[in-house]
């Protein structure tokens, strides 16, 4: 499965 | 954390300071939109849920912490404080921001990299973020004279999301596997909705004159 991308932006 | 994504969340912090000092030191809300200050509260409620499950660092942090206090407070201003209260020109929000918040739900349940919860609530909040400026803009083009500082509260939120954009460009050509379509596309959708109020903006900034938007 596609990794989520990380949620490091606000 | 590249220099484009800084200045992006220095405009967001800035625009934010700038509506608190408005409200706090003037005890003034005239002209700001509560319906929109709601659906950030709600936006950032939704979003920040992360601050539980994961953390990416202390800036981060402090930076969630400061945006969900920051619009619980602008919010509990304009309802509830005395003084302030009385400044919220009530007759002209009209906006039915309800309208907004279903569409963004239904929205978030079919359109979404993941069905989890948190997954679901936030992209909800990217959906809902972009389209909150919307009762605020229909505000200022009924108030007509706009007041210096919801102009320049307007504006720093426009560059924020201008400057975001800036920074996906950034990242998709310096990052391997840098995708992110629901963000880019939300976002895009929110900074064009800008694009009318910066050009005049800019005009009145241009001939130094009170901003003025059109009926």
């Amino acid at each position: 499965a596609k990794e989520l991308c990380k949620k490091d932006e606000l | 954390m590249n220099i484009f994504r800084l200045a992006g969340d220095m405009s967001h912090l800035f625009s934010i300071l700038l509506l608190l000092l408005k409200i706090h030191t003037i005890k003034s809300c005239a002209g700001v939109s509560l319906k929109t200050q709601e659906l950030y509260a709600l936006v950032f409620a939704t979003r920040y849920l992360d601050i539980f499950t994961g953390y990416i660092s202390l800036y981060n942090t402090l930076m969630k912490m400061f945006f969900l206090w920051s619009s619980f407070t602008i919010v509990w201003y304009m309802r509830y404080h005395n003084v302030v209260r009385r400044s919220y020109d009530k007759d002209q929000d009209t906006f039915r921001h309800y309208f907004l918040i279903l569409p963004c739900f239904i929205l978030a349940l079919l359109v979404h990299e993941k069905f989890t919860f948190l997954e679901v609530l936030w992209t909800f909040s990217l959906y809902l973020e972009a389209v909150a400026i919307l009762p605020q803009l229909v505000l200022l083009q009924r108030t007509r004279n706009v007041d210096n500082l919801t102009g320049h509260y307007v504006f720093f939120l426009g560059a924020y999301r201008s400057f975001y954009i800036l920074n996906w460009i950034y990242r998709y050509f310096t990052e391997q596997n840098y995708y992110k379509w629901i963000t880019w596309i939300s976002g895009l959708v929110q900074t064009a909705l800008y694009a009318d109020f910066f050009y005049y903006y800019v005009k009145s900034w241009r001939n130094s004159e009170r901003l003025q938007l059109p009926a």
